[in-house]
């Protein structure tokens, strides 16, 4: 422990600086740890925040990872459709010493037709306001806009927008996590739902009476072995 | 119970349907019971009415939210259920119009079935389509596949919607339950959700029930 009180500095989500890349590329080089050089992802748009304590950083990273084509079907791991992963990466570098200490990595669908519509022009404003790297906001945005289209999503205001964006981009991270921990074959990722919060999923499609009442009450069923 | 059985290939199961921004997917998971039901007694399949239950049951709460049991209660004192065509779903509650006549199906009972999810399935393989209610988690951003949650996060204990058991089977050594849900065909496998079976995952075995057509 040390003698001094610590001092703790805590930032909030900001542009990429060298120093938030070099946690970056450690994540990137722990993740592609045993590939061969031609089958190593990269980095693509990367966000992430830094909190100090003491002489450690503990760096939360959230990452893009850009998969090569795989040219040969019976290894590759993912559809080439599915080549750009979204990373939560959470890396403490003490004393200078590097440490992984989470990653999660999903692939996202990017099929994204750059039509140019007014929605990225618009949303991606607000979210510089909320200090995404630019990067990040682009990329983020044009998966929304591919959620807008195939869900025929519109919005009343900018301001509706810029917030359901910002929800879709929480919901991706969620989804992300829902998928490390699931122990199937399930995939989860955009559905039309990628839109909502949770409290908003809950209130409109969920029905909390099945947990709460007891309803009628019903006679046991024969098994259907019994005569 | 047979190693796997659907009753999508067997006609007892009518396409999927949408709920939409409403909270009735216990009227949904009871009215594919009584389809299936009514098929495996009648042999006719007949996609019934959600919208009498959202209107004329008077214990549940329409889009607010229901229970299958009173559902039937609900179906065998109004004199059975109108069709689809006759009496159209609009996913919010309206006054009950709902004509004897015109009521194509009923039942005569209900019933609870075992926790035992062997001993579902075959009930399921002999009697046809299961209501069941489930912990709903995850089910925002299902895709595809086999779910399989850890416990602590799809509790048999919160459970929030309601579904139907179509069959079941495995997929490369994977057991399953073949769901459908009522949030259209453009969510999940074809409007389909596919759950882990043999642990009681997000509670599918804690709710398990059936119409009695005699």
């Amino acid at each position: 422990a040390p003698a001094q009180p610590r001092a703790v500095v805590a930032r909030a989500w900001r542009p990429l600086d060298p120093e938030l890349l070099g946690a970056a590329r450690f994540a990137l080089k722990m993740y592609n740890q045993g590939r061969a050089a031609g089958a190593q992802a990269v980095l693509g748009a990367v966000q992430g925040r830094v909190r100090r304590e003491g002489q450690g950083s503990l760096y939360t990273l959230e990452a893009t990872l850009e998969e090569p084509q795989c040219h040969e079907p019976t290894v590759c791991q993912l559809p080439v459709s599915r080549k750009t992963l979204l990373c939560s990466f959470q890396v403490l570098d003490e004393l200078g010493k590097h440490m992984l200490l989470r990653r999660d990595c999903g692939p996202v669908e990017t099929r994204v037709t750059d039509d140019g519509n007014e929605t990225l022009k618009y949303v991606l404003p607000g979210l510089g306001r909320n200090s995404l790297s630019q990067d990040f906001s682009v990329k983020m945005a044009s998966i929304f806009q591919k959620f807008m289209h195939t869900y025929n999503r519109t919005y009343e205001s900018k301001e509706e927008a810029e917030w359901r964006l910002s929800v879709f981009a929480s919901n991706l991270m969620r989804a992300q996590k829902i998928q490390a921990l699931d122990r199937g074959t399930a995939q989860y990722g955009i559905t039309k739902f990628s839109d909502l919060t949770e409290e908003e999923f809950r209130t409109i499609y969920l029905n909390p009476l099945l947990q709460s009442e007891p309803g009628q009450k019903m006679h046991m069923a024969k098994s259907v072995e019994d005569p | 119970a047979p190693p796997e059985w659907d009753w999508r290939s067997k006609g007892a199961v009518t396409k999927v349907k949408d709920q939409g921004m409403c909270g009735s997917c216990w009227a949904f998971s009871v009215t594919g019971n009584v389809e299936g039901q009514w098929f495996l007694k009648r042999g006719t399949l007949l996609s019934l009415s959600e919208q009498e239950l959202l209107d004329c049951d008077k214990v549940d709460k329409a889009c607010l939210g229901g229970l299958p049991s009173n559902a039937y209660s609900a179906i065998k004192n109004l004199g059975g259920l109108e069709t689809e065509d006759d009496y159209s779903y609009q996913g919010h509650m309206q006054a009950c119009s709902f004509s004897a006549q015109k009521a194509r199906v009923y039942i005569n009972d209900s019933v609870e079935l075992s926790r035992n999810e062997q001993r579902l399935a075959a009930w399921l393989a002999k009697r046809g389509p299961i209501s069941v209610a489930i912990n709903a988690f995850g089910m925002q951003f299902y895709r595809r596949g086999i779910a399989h949650p850890l416990r602590p996060l799809c509790s048999p204990w919160l459970i929030d919607h309601a579904v139907l058991l179509v069959g079941y089977g495995n997929r490369s050594a994977t057991p399953f339950w073949a769901i459908k849900n009522s949030w259209g065909t453009d969510w999940g496998e074809e409007g389909y959700y596919y759950l882990y079976r043999g642990s009681g995952v997000c509670g599918v075995n804690t709710m398990a029930s059936s119409a009695v057509v005699n």
